[in-house]
């Protein structure tokens, strides 16, 4: 139904002649509704809005005989630029590398640290199971490590200690990258938040990366200004994006987070991680 | 300055933001907040009576035959297996002889997971033996729960994206098994939806309905701040009862669901 909306919303504008001020209004509540139903938040629709409504007021598009068919590449080009407009590379020095991976329940995290060990293979990667609340969470990792074939430190009881062990034996065992990954956490817990924000300032991870579900609706950017503000996000992974969700929570989080977003997850097995591509996204959030 | 001309109703922006805000949707909202125009009263109210009224489906537990099977599926990380945990601990202490079966035979430490929520809960539970596939798993189960003479058999599955058309299959093999061995439908199929959920959630409804003919809904997480409004469309349009709300990872954090107090923390 997204797509036909799309559609309607093409012909509507690509129909149009000189855009009157009524137009422009039609055009923008379409191009609302057709965000949000994307899963972009509401207020991040609301600001999108105001800064396109801007350039379609402009001389440009005004002068335009086809101004329709710029609104569509305005559209098209405005998302791309929110996304980040290219992939961003984590940038992995030759020495010793950190990753810290968080966030809510169930998004991914677990499997997410492994598909990244895969993905950095060469890096001698070490994966830490930092989650002691989980029932058998660190059992789960300790599985997919042995399919990555890397190594792996299980969780003690408490994740600092573990942090510790892991830190030394990595290196000790010449690891070039080490993956820790932690409990699902509400964004609203006050001791798991407090507990985040000493685990970084203790480990002093190169990526501090939130795992997001790619399905996830507007409290996207609850999550994104919460995990920002107490602990601060240094990349985004957005997982289950092999699903039908239009993923319009990469906008929000992105522009409430500025983070950039890494990878995408497109399904359970370990190779199953992608770079991000803003213009790839773009095209599936307008459908 | 107020951005004008984009809203459903300039007027009625602020009932429009609680509305897209808790995921209830632009269609969904479109029509409440143009039938909100045509009340002259309390529009507030008039908007919390009417997703009361979408989302009061009735409920009724079903019984077929012994042991009461409840099978539990839904998409990757919605929160199955700690809902089955939770669910045998509810049916335990309203005095039912629970067993549980993990049909999970996919994800690394999903049977473990379950193993773990069984003893905490001191309840039986089948696993799956060496090369099971997931429809053995279940035949082992009902006949065990038979021999057994229990009450009830919850069956925890593995995660599924609804768009997975071979995993779809796999879940309508399972049911058959189970029509096979108990000679009746199981008396019920959960789908247990993330409070967190976008629009995709009505997607996974429709399909999971369509499919396999869930009989009604679990709604997980809701003790974070996405508000689930979800709920309203998938009520809406599917007709489907909501049964029980988990709110949080413990054992006891189950209850059943309350159309009132749902709405009421929308609207908070
Ligand atoms: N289809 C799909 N499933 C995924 C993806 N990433 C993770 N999953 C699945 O999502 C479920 C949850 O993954 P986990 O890695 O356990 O999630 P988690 O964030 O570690 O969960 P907690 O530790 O409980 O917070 C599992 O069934 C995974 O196989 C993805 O990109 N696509
Ligand atoms: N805060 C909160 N967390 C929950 C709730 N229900 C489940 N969880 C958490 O969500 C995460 C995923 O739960 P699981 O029970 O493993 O989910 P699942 O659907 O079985 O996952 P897969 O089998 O991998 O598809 C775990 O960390 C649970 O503790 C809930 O009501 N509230
Ligand atoms: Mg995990
Ligand atoms: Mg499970």
């Amino acid at each position: 139904i997204i797509a036909d909306r799309f559609i309607k919303l093409q012909r509507k504008i690509l129909g149009y002649g000189r855009l009157s001020q009524k137009e422009i209004s039609d055009t923008l509540r379409e191009i609302r509704i057709l965000l949000l139903d994307a899963d972009v938040n509401y207020k991040v629709v609301g600001e999108f809005l105001r800064s396109l409504e801007e350039k379609l007021k402009s001389e440009k598009i005004a002068s335009s005989l086809k101004p329709g068919e710029l609104v569509i590449v305005e559209l098209y080009k405005e998302i791309v630029k929110l996304l980040g407009e290219k992939p961003t590379k984590l940038n992995l020095t030759n020495q010793f590398n950190i990753l810290c991976l968080f966030g809510l329940q169930g998004t991914g995290k677990t499997t997410t640290a492994a598909k990244l060990a895969y993905y950095y293979k060469e890096k001698k990667p070490l994966l830490v199971a930092c989650d002691p609340k989980r029932p058998a969470a660190s059992l789960q990792l300790q599985k997919l490590a042995e399919r990555v074939k890397v190594d792996f430190i299980p969780v003690k009881e408490d994740i600092f200690t573990t942090a510790k062990v892991a830190l030394e034996f990595a290196k000790k065992n010449n690891n070039q990258l080490v993956l820790f990954d932690t409990a699902g956490r509400l964004h609203i817990d006050e001791e798991l938040m407090k507990e985040l924000k000493e685990f970084k300032e203790k480990i002093k991870p190169n990526y501090n990366l939130l795992v997001v579900d790619g399905m996830v609706g507007q409290d996207a950017v609850n999550q994104a200004k919460e995990f920002n503000e107490k602990i601060g996000i240094d990349g985004v992974i957005i997982t289950k994006m092999d699903g039908d969700a239009k993923g319009g929570a990469c906008l929000s989080i992105r522009a409430v987070s500025k983070a950039p977003i890494i990878f995408i997850g497109i399904g359970e097995k370990i190779d199953d991680l992608q770079e991000f591509h803003p213009d790839r996204i773009a095209s599936r959030i307008l459908g | 300055e107020k951005f004008r001309g984009i809203f459903f109703s300039d007027n009625l922006e602020e009932l429009e933001e609680i509305l897209l805000s808790a995921d209830i949707g632009t269609q969904l909202t479109q029509k409440l907040i143009e039938e909100c125009k045509k009340f002259s009263g309390d529009k507030k109210e008039f908007l919390k009576e009417k997703l009361i009224n979408i989302l009061s489906i009735p409920y009724k537990e079903r019984f077929f035959s012994s042991p009461k099977v409840i099978l539990v599926v839904g998409v990757n990380g919605s929160g199955k297996t700690t809902t089955v945990g939770k669910l045998a601990y509810y049916y335990k202490i309203n005095h039912n002889d629970v067993i549980i079966a993990s049909a999970d035979t996919y994800r690394d430490a999903a049977t473990e997971q379950l193993k773990i929520w069984a003893e905490k809960i001191n309840t039986e539970i089948v696993l799956s033996q060496k090369g099971q596939d997931s429809a053995a798993v279940v035949f082992d189960a009902i006949q065990s729960a038979q021999k057994r003479k229990k009450d009830i058999l919850l069956i925890d599955t593995a995660g599924r994206l609804h768009t997975r058309k071979e995993l779809i299959e796999e879940l309508k093999k399972i049911i058959r098994v189970i029509n096979k061995i108990k000679k009746s439908k199981p008396e019920e199929i959960f789908l247990i939806i993330d409070a967190t959920v976008g629009q995709n959630g009505i997607e996974q409804a429709k399909v999971f309905k369509d499919e396999i003919d869930i009989t009604g809904i679990i709604i997980t997480k809701l003790d974070g701040t996405a508000k689930g409004g979800i709920l309203i469309p998938i009520a809406y349009e599917f007709k489907l009862p909501i049964c029980y709300i988990g709110c949080g990872e413990n054992i006891d954090d189950l209850i059943p669901f309350s159309p009132e107090d749902f709405v009421k923390a929308i609207f908070e």
